[in-house]
């Protein structure tokens, strides 16, 4: 494709990024550099503050549509911290599921694959996109939460009992280093794409279409790496390698969702995260 | 395959009802 091509593409996903995903990687960037103008989130770093977090969570005043989407589950009562925090994560987790499904869905061509394939892409893809999405609301101290409202410290996180507090630690690790390639939101919204087109998950049917299409996709996302940043011509050659990291992190993931639903007799795992999970790694 | 992911079925092909979660 001609460049112009490679550039209105990157448009389109850049544009497709910023209608479904609310907390972009520069808003998180704003909240976690203090310059939200008094609109800090609130910080969980104890029992008695994810009590209260959860209701900032319920009553901070959101747009509409953003408001709608952060309803909490029913509470049960007495629920064990771990599983509460568990909980929480697994629905906003959903919900991000959904974000990815309707970003995927606008990735030029990818609704014109076999339904099968593109069932298969979005089942292997969702977890590692959004590992990925998590980097930049992350930084060494802790992770933004509920679409930037929280801020949920590292070490919180780490005194939660075994083995949740080690669900959260490789995605520090991964984010840490991740953030070291400074993309922007456009850069992040051509990797989206990236990742959701390989063409060598399992069972896929037709995989020459989705080749083809992720062909594209990487010639339009190594034409802006070079054109956004110049300084850093081996850019896209560290971003491409940062897909095997992202398999094994969400490989390991899912091999410890899989033990804690056999450990944790009182957990649930959602629908739609059982979902994706079943029979993935 | 479709019997095994119903949710990310209905996902991928409704534009814009948001699934029940």
């Amino acid at each position: 494709p001609e460049s112009a091509d490679l550039r209105a593409l990157s448009r389109q996903l850049c544009l497709s990024y910023h209608r479904h995903f609310p907390l972009t990687k520069s808003k998180a960037k704003a909240i976690l550099s203090g310059k939200t103008h008094g609109n800090s989130p609130f910080v969980i770093h104890d029992m008695k503050s994810l009590t209260a977090g959860q209701y900032f969570i319920n009553c901070r005043q959101l747009p509409v549509l953003e408001r709608q989407r952060s309803v909490l589950p029913p509470e049960e009562p007495a629920e064990e911290l771990e599983l509460s925090v568990f909980r929480r994560i697994q629905f906003r987790s959903a919900e991000a599921v959904q974000e990815v499904t309707e970003f995927t869905k606008s990735i030029p061509g990818f609704t014109e694959l076999d339904m099968n394939d593109q069932v298969i892409l979005l089942k292997y893809g969702v977890i590692e996109v959004m590992t990925t999405m998590l980097a930049p609301l992350m930084n060494k101290d802790g992770t933004l939460f509920a679409y930037g409202q929280i801020f949920m410290t590292r070490e919180f996180l780490k005194s939660l009992r075994k083995p949740f507090c080690e669900m959260m630690e490789p995605k520090f690790e991964f984010a840490a280093k991740f953030n070291l390639l400074e993309l922007d939101d456009s850069d992040m919204a051509l990797f989206f794409a990236v990742i959701i087109l390989s063409g060598d998950r399992p069972g896929l049917v037709n995989v020459k279409p989705i080749e083809d299409l992720q062909e594209t996709v990487l010639q339009a996302l190594e034409l802006q790496l070079k054109t956004i940043h110049p300084d850093c011509p081996q850019l896209f050659a560290k971003l491409l390698q940062k897909m095997t990291d992202l398999r094994q992190l969400v490989a390991n993931h899912v091999r410890h969702i899989h033990l804690l639903k056999k450990q944790e007799l009182q957990m649930c795992l959602h629908p739609l995260l059982q979902e994706i999970m079943r029979d993935l790694y | 395959l479709k019997e095994k992911h119903k949710i990310l079925h209905r996902l991928l092909q409704n534009s814009t009802s948001p699934v029940e979660l």
